[in-house]
């Protein structure tokens, strides 16, 4: 049953690559039926992640959401703040996509802020890069200018040209 | 998928770029 799990999970992978994500929600929904019956929380972590990715290409932004949630949640009851900050990061994007600016900009900050514990500077640029944006949707000019020249200043520092 | 102001497009779009690659690995 074990070996089932993880091939479930393998093949959500494959079909993701491929780009069938109806496919890829099947078996990442098998994969999340057996971590949960083997009580492994770090599978179960990885198994909502890859099913809000796969969302996110069905254009199920809700849904993707929701799955980022929990993986956000596991992160946190696992300590593990790198996939904090992802999962931070990933409910950023998905509230943009979702047109929920103020909630975008809520999760960016909290991704901001463990890009700077961890002192992931790469991590830094791309949340005020989404910061400034948000800002600027919402009409918030002068903070959308604070975040582009931290961004400014950052990308400058990683040599990041683009 | 967004019509909205062109530089949010961009960061979005950069990170699904970077996410259609991604997977969390067994």
């Amino acid at each position: 049953r074990a070996a089932q799990g993880r091939t479930y999970g393998n093949l959500g992978n494959a079909y993701y690559l491929l780009g069938n994500f109806q496919k890829t929600v099947g078996a990442h929904e098998q994969r999340l039926l057996i971590a949960k019956e083997f009580g492994d929380r770090a599978a179960e972590r990885r198994a909502y992640c890859n099913l809000g990715n796969a969302y996110i290409f069905l254009g199920q932004f809700g849904v993707a959401a929701e799955h980022y949630k929990r993986t956000l949640q596991l992160a946190r009851l696992l300590k593990d703040k790198a996939v904090e900050a992802q999962a931070c990061y990933s409910l950023g994007n998905t509230y943009t996509l979702l047109r929920d600016y103020e909630r975008a900009i809520d999760y960016h900050l909290k991704h901001l802020i463990i890009a700077r514990e961890l002192k992931d500077r790469v991590g830094e640029g791309r949340a005020c890069w989404s910061l400034g944006n948000a800002h600027t949707a919402l009409g918030n000019h002068q903070d959308a200018v604070h975040f582009a020249e931290k961004h400014l200043e950052i990308s400058r520092e990683t040599g990041d040209k683009s | 998928p967004m019509r909205m102001h062109s530089l949010q497009v961009d960061s979005v779009q950069r990170w699904m770029e970077d996410l259609r690659h991604m997977t969390e690995v067994e």
